[in-house]
C-alpha cells in the first residue's frame, strides 16, 4: 500500500 | 476513510473554525491561550510537510489547508490584530513554550518508526499535539471563567480525538497491516488529558450551571 500506516490521515 | 474518521475531522474541522468565527466576530480572544494556538500551528506545519510532495486526495490536501490557514489566521488575529489583541491576557497566558516544544522534541527524536527527517517531524507533530491543550487548560483553570464558545472549543477538540482512537480501532481491525502504536499511544495520551476536561464539562452542562475548573 503507497502510504505507510496512518500518514493518510491528517 | 471511515465513519469515525470523517467525524473526527469534522468535529476538528468545526472546533478550529467556531474559534476562528468566535474572534473574527467578537473581536476578542478572552480566554483563549496563543500559546496553545502558536503549538497547533507548530503541529499542523511539522505534520503537514508532505503537502506538497505526496499527494493523497482532494479531501485530505483541502483539509490540510484549512487547518494551516484556520489555525495560522487565529495567531496572526491575537497577535497582530489591533483590536483582538487588546483581549489577550497575557499576564495569565504564562506557559512556557520550550516546557513542551523540546521534550516532544527530544522524544521524537529518540522514538520514531523511520529516522528521516520528516518522520521525526511528523512524530514530533504527534507527540506536540497530544500536549499543546495544555497551555489552554492551565488559563482556563486560572481565569476560572469559561465563556461556552471557549468550553466548545476545547470539548470539539478533545471529542475529535477520541472519534480518531475509535477510527484506529477500526482500521486496526480492517486493514491487517496497519499498526501504529505510537500514534495510538500519543493519541490515548491526548484524549486522556481532555479527560477531567470532559468530566467538568459535562457536569456542569447536566446540572445546567456555569462550567467552573477547580482551581
Amino acid at each position: 500500500k503507497g502510504q505507510p500506516q496512518s500518514h493518510d490521515e491528517l | 476513510m471511515n465513519i469515525f474518521r470523517l467525524a473526527g475531522d469534522m468535529t476538528h474541522l468545526v472546533s478550529v473554525l467556531v474559534l476562528l468565527l468566535k474572534i473574527h466576530t467578537i473581536k476578542s480572544c478572552a480566554g483563549i491561550s496563543l500559546k496553545t494556538q502558536e503549538l497547533y500551528a507548530l503541529v499542523f506545519t511539522t505534520r503537514y510537510l508532505d503537502l506538497f510532495t505526496d499527494y493523497i486526495s482532494l479531501y485530505n490536501t483541502v483539509m490540510k489547508l484549512i487547518f494551516l490557514g484556520s489555525s495560522f489566521s487565529i495567531v496572526w488575529y491575537i497577535r497582530r490584530h489591533k483590536i483582538v489583541r487588546r483581549s489577550y491576557d497575557k499576564d495569565q497566558d504564562t506557559f512556557r513554550h520550550y516546557f513542551i516544544v523540546l521534550p516532544c522534541l527530544v522524544l521524537a527524536l529518540l522514538i520514531h518508526h523511520k529516522f528521516t527527517f520528516k518522520e521525526v517531524m511528523w512524530t514530533f507533530s504527534l507527540y506536540l499535539e497530544a500536549v499543546a491543550i495544555l497551555p489552554q487548560l492551565v488559563l482556563l483553570q486560572r481565569t476560572r471563567n469559561i465563556d461556552n464558545l471557549t468550553g466548545q472549543y476545547v470539548f470539539l477538540l478533545g471529542a475529535y480525538r477520541a472519534l480518531y482512537i475509535l477510527n484506529w480501532i477500526y482500521r486496526h481491525y480492517t486493514e491487517p497491516h496497519y499498526v501504529h502504536w505510537i500514534t495510538w499511544i500519543a493519541g490515548i495520551v491526548q484524549t486522556l488529558l481532555y479527560a477531567d476536561f470532559f468530566y467538568y464539562y459535562f457536569q456542569s452542562w447536566k446540572n445546567n450551571v456555569k462550567l467552573q475548573l477547580p482551581a
